[in-house]
């Protein structure tokens, strides 16, 4: 199954959560890889790995000159590998305007993936771009982070319209898996407000586990690793475990 | 003075810098326009402007059907006018692509509105396509709203590259106003930490205001008014207001 970690608004927990539920579900022993698709390469960083030192990745396999294979590395978690990203993705964007079915490259380069990894998350930049598009285009589901604050709420109706989009013209079996409140701060009237207008919109599309805000979720890419490593034992690491646990007792995988 | 707020990581600040500090600068009677170059529209909610009733934006400015004059209309606060935004903008980004000198498009719109505005500032989007492009060729400084987190502090060194880059190739005017730390939490090691390297690495750089964390900045956006007409006693507004005073004492104006 792949699935996108996709939402326009900054800063919202994409790269967070793509790290921390990847290395959550890899501790339920799935064979899982993570895909970092943003130039910005926090998905990269968020697993120690300098991109600097990288001679091949993500863009190689976007613009055809290397496979997948000879980029997927293994990170500190087992079960879990990662396709690293690197800065020149910057190009890509304008580079995959002249490609042949522009929007179906990453869709293509996938192919045949299913058979090694049961879970394949990718992280997404925060635009609706052509690497965006095309995360959208490869993937089964799309989980949409959503901070607790009023203009990632504001966004949310404009991020809907797209995935119908794309699910009419690009991919018909595109689900939207849910919608996943990150950054819930008990102190703070707001994320209360979030939270009830969220439900009430959108009713079961929206996941009953949410991310707390946790310190120890910022501080764990500072060390290069996911929040399960660095402190197994605070809210943030619980609660991307539970979300993974909620993800596979709906999929009956146990 | 034309002043782009931009950083391609998302959620940093750059419109809540742009609302609140465009404000303060009009508290003190300074002539301040807001341009928002974002599609997502948030400055131009973060004043109660509703997107869906425009029929005339900065989207038609750009692809040349309507002028700058035809689409500025007043805020709440004295001496502050808004050239809104429109989703259409996402479209600008592929439009612009084929027009002739697509990196000063901005620029060529703006001549002249100098002498109405001592202050002009762009709220760009969280990336480096045209769009920020377009608005760092057109301006005379950037602001670089930086939070205190690890992953925003990775990206910064990358910016600055860009900008050099810009400043030698599209507009070599152009210079980094300033650094400006945002969302400092003071029970965080991590904001700490941040402010430290910052400091260390860019000297003086860095505005010397530094912006706390603080709720009546998420909430005002929600309420559609800059922080200062939600609750001027509020820490946020005084920053902001520190932050504007500090701009126009290294200035000169007072
Ligand atoms: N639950 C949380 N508690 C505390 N901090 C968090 C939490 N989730 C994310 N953060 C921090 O907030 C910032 C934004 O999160 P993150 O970078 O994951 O968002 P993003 O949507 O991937 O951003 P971008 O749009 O730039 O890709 C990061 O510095 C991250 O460490
Ligand atoms: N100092 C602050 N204290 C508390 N909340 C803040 C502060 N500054 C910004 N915020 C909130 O954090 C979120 C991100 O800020 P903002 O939207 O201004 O960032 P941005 O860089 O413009 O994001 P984008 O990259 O999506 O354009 C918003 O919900 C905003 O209300
Ligand atoms: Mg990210
Ligand atoms: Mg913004």
């Amino acid at each position: 199954m792949v699935i996108a970690l996709a939402n326009q608004k900054g800063g919202v927990g994409k790269t967070t959560t793509a790290v921390n539920l990847s290395a959550s579900m890899a501790v339920a022993e799935q064979r899982t890889l993570i895909i970092d698709l943003d130039p910005q390469c926090n998905t990269t960083s968020g697993f120690g790995i300098n991109y600097n030192g990288l001679y091949a990745h993500i863009y190689h396999v976007l613009i055809g000159t290397k496979q997948m294979k000879e980029i997927i590395r293994k990170t500190q978690v087992p079960f879990l590998d990662i396709a690293p990203a690197h800065p020149d993705l910057i190009g890509a964007e304008v580079e995959l305007l002249d490609a042949e079915e522009r929007e179906f490259v990453l869709r293509k380069v996938l192919e045949g993936l299913s058979e090694t990894y049961t879970y394949i998350f990718i992280d997404c930049p925060p635009s609706l771009g052509l690497l965006t598009i095309n995360a959208l285009a490869a993937s089964d589901s799309v989980i949409i982070p959503l901070q607790c604050e009023y203009f990632a709420l504001e966004g949310l109706a404009g991020l809907q319209r797209t995935i119908t989009i794309i699910k009419k013209r690009l991919n018909p079996d595109l689900n939207i898996m849910g919608i996943l409140l990150t950054m819930f701060d008990k102190r703070n009237n707001l994320s209360f407000r979030v939270w009830e207008e969220v439900n009430k919109c959108f009713n079961e599309g929206v996941f009953k586990t949410v991310i707390p805000r946790n310190v120890k979720l910022s501080e764990s890419p500072s060390y290069g690793k996911p929040v399960l490593l660095y402190d197994i034992s605070s809210k943030g690491a619980e609660s991307y475990l539970d979300l993974a646990f909620e993800i596979l007792d709906t999929k009956g995988d146990k």
